[in-house]
């Protein structure tokens, strides 16, 4: 309960926002009371749960203290998930310096903390200050990573970022493993990743992957989950067995 | 002839570093002489063109005087292909202040441009310093794209990045059109991206796609070009064709 969990990889499209987006909504249904936070200036998880990136949008504002966190946070159609959204300034808060910023950050999502199960915070793909800002204030991170060798290779970038927030800001942050995405099997490489990430890096590999399907793309023009928009496809059931071996497991 | 050509989309994993290699591979064939600079600290063009980042790898050394731009670039085994690695200290490079990594990059590419016909910039996926750098010493800008919502957001945030550069740097830099990239023609989107791009934004999208095609994760795992690992495949075939569209339109 009110664990904060960043999902984070600098390694560029390796589906971090699609992950935050459909785990958010699968756990909404049980219900639990999920938020998504959104830590890219791209803005893809606000618009994937149906709102528009402002000039001035939730994050920033809230962080900077312009706006109090419950004035920010607004409904989703997806049951049981709220949204901060993303916005142009999120680079200024990283710009502030970074212990300022964590400060922000970590006093926001106090103030809201007990309103939610669970807060999910989608990084950009970078390994600079915003991503490490939300570490900082997260319990865990769940790596989404493909099953590619540049994927592959990106996995020791995260792991350090990690190890210096570790360092710098929260000993007690936890890696909450990785999640295999976009996974065909039939690709040469799909089955080595897997063994990869648990014996070079000792990281825990979910055994839940989530196949490509095109529903994802079909959801994210809508601006819904890939439950609501096709509750039996192949990805939609995926999300939903990776949420549950998270909760058994946790 | 002497162009510098950026590779930049700061939406994650749409292609760019694959574009950037095996671009670069096709010409490198006809002979034309291509230089590589990887600027994304992930090192993807580095290892993807069978080389190692170190940790003081090229593109810092070099810019900043460290190294003649003659000692740090490698040859690789593509023909007509060098490159300059990335290294862990690019970020240094953007955090000593923008105008001075640019006057530094302008100045180590001016001592070769000579001696090849064509440098690209392989960009890290984000809107910093990096990119920014990386555009403002280009002539012209590709920006590789997925047929995706994600996507098709992220290049309203690439062409206010490249209208910034030319505003604080260089009025004449070029935007060089797009490319769509892992291209599937039975996806419900991949129809509607090019025609968005062509009437909503104005850009100029290349008649040729590059589809998806598992041989480019198996090429990146050998640390080579498509074109090398299997020449006839279809991602091979049509970065031949993408380099013979751009050359006789150029
Ligand atoms: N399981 C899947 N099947 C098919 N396509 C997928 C799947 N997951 C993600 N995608 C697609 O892959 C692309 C990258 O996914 P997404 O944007 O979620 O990744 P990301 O890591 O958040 O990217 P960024 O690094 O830019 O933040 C998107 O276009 C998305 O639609
Ligand atoms: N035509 C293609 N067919 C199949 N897979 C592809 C194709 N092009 C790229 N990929 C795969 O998609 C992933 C993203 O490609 P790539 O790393 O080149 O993108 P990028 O834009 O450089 O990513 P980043 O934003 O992290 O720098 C890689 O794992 C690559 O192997
Ligand atoms: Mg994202
Ligand atoms: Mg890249």
């Amino acid at each position: 309960k009110n664990q904060i969990l960043a999902i984070a990889n600098q390694k560029g499209g390796v589906g971090k926002t699609t992950t935050a987006i459909n785990l958010a909504s699968v756990l909404g249904l049980i219900p639990l009371r999920c938020l998504v936070v959104d830590v890219d200036p791209q803005g893809n998880a606000t618009t994937g749960l149906g709102h528009v990136v402002a000039g001035e949008g939730g994050t920033f504002r809230m962080a900077t203290g312009i706006e109090e966190p419950q004035q920010v946070i607004t409904k989703t159609r997806e049951a049981g998930v709220d949204l901060v959204s993303a916005c142009s300034f999120l680079e200024r808060l990283a710009e502030q310096g970074e212990a300022s910023g964590i400060r922000a950050l970590r006093s926001c999502l106090e103030q809201v903390e007990t309103y939610y199960d669970l807060i999910l915070l989608d990084c950009p793909p970078s390994a600079g200050g915003l991503t490490r800002m939300a570490l900082a204030v997260a319990d865990g991170v769940l790596i989404p990573t493909q099953s590619e060798p540049y994927a592959l290779e990106g996995v020791q970038g995260i792991l350090q970022v990690i190890s210096n927030v570790q360092r710098d800001h929260k000993p007690e942050l936890r890696v909450a493993g990785t999640v295999l995405t976009m996974f065909e099997p039939e690709q040469p490489f799909a089955w080595e990743m897997a063994s990869h990430l648990r014996h070079r890096y000792g990281l825990k590999v979910w055994d839940t992957v989530i196949p490509r399907d095109s529903v994802v793309a079909k959801a994210a023009a809508l601006g819904r989950s890939v439950i609501k928009t096709e509750p039996c496809s192949r990805a939609a059931l995926s999300y939903i067995e990776l949420a549950r071996e998270i909760l058994d497991h946790e």
